[in-house]
């Protein structure tokens, strides 16, 4: 089974 | 008081013809620096960071930096009313809540000005380090739009691997199988034909082929993609705007559970 992970799960927020 | 001169405004039209499918809403911020802009997909898997750099525009006057909120979708149906030979300027005055898109014909015999309503976007910008990338590929876009099209048609994921063979794009779905194998190959009579395999390590990821075709609207921006992978990273799949910036596409990957 496949999950898409999201991209603010690499980059934080500024 | 902002005020931008493109001369080359089929650069702008193109832009938003890249952006708008994935971006409804977004920030255009302008600053000493250029005109950017930075926005996620309404699901937050892919990214979009804009540059146009203040250098290449013909005038460039920006006295404090501003940030204008924009539906996309309404701001590419002003864009389409320009012509693709028009010099386009971009006006606003600060603290205002309209902007100005004015095309004049290059005969400067028609002068167009379309004002566009801008509205408040909670914007949610994300700090995105430099980083090493384990394989850069860069290849001709015409090329990475047909192989997302075309894996498109059987499958919903495509992976993508970089080894010293090659870089390989598969994908799996209910008739069958795909894999595509490209080798570098820079004995080509134009450069931007040249596949150039950049790797430091060996990589492989999964990624949505959805998002993959929608970057590749960018591509009547330029001759050549860029592809950037890296195992704990999303993919940056980055398309060079003329001489005065780039559209850089992350997008998160896939993984298996």
């Amino acid at each position: 089974k496949e999950t898409q992970l999201r991209i603010e799960a690499f980059y934080s927020f500024s | 008081m902002l005020e931008l001169r493109l001369v080359q405004g089929s650069l702008l039209k193109k832009v938003l013809e890249s952006i708008k499918d994935l971006v409804n809403d977004a920030n255009f911020d302008c600053s000493s620096t250029g005109f950017s802009l930075q926005a996620m997909d309404s699901s937050h898997v892919a990214l979009v960071s804009l540059l146009l750099r203040s250098e290449g525009f013909e005038h460039y006057r920006c006295d404090r930096n501003l940030s204008m909120g924009m539906n996309l979708g309404n701001m590419s149906k002003m864009l389409k009313c320009a012509g693709n030979d028009d010099i386009i300027t971009i006006k606003a005055d600060d603290g205002g809540d309209t902007v100005t898109f004015m095309f004049e014909s290059p005969t400067q015999d028609k002068i167009a000005d379309f004002e566009m309503k801008l509205m408040d976007i909670d914007s949610e910008h994300l700090g995105i380090p430099d980083a090493e990338y384990h394989s850069i590929v860069r290849m001709p876009s015409s090329e990475f739009q047909r192989i997302c099209k075309d894996l498109s048609t059987i499958g919903d994921t495509v992976v993508i691997s970089v080894t010293k063979e090659g870089v390989k794009f598969s994908t799996a779905g209910d008739i069958g199988t795909a894999n595509i194998v490209l080798r570098q190959n820079t004995t080509v009579d134009k450069p931007e034909d040249a596949i150039v395999i950049e790797m430091n390590e060996p990589v492989s990821l999964s990624f949505a082929l959805r998002y993959m075709n929608s970057f590749t609207k960018a591509t009547p921006l330029s001759d050549t993609v860029t592809i950037s992978l890296s195992s704990e990273l999303p993919v940056v799949v980055e398309y060079k705007v003329a001489e005065m910036g780039y559209i850089r596409y992350y997008l998160a990957p896939k993984i298996e559970e």
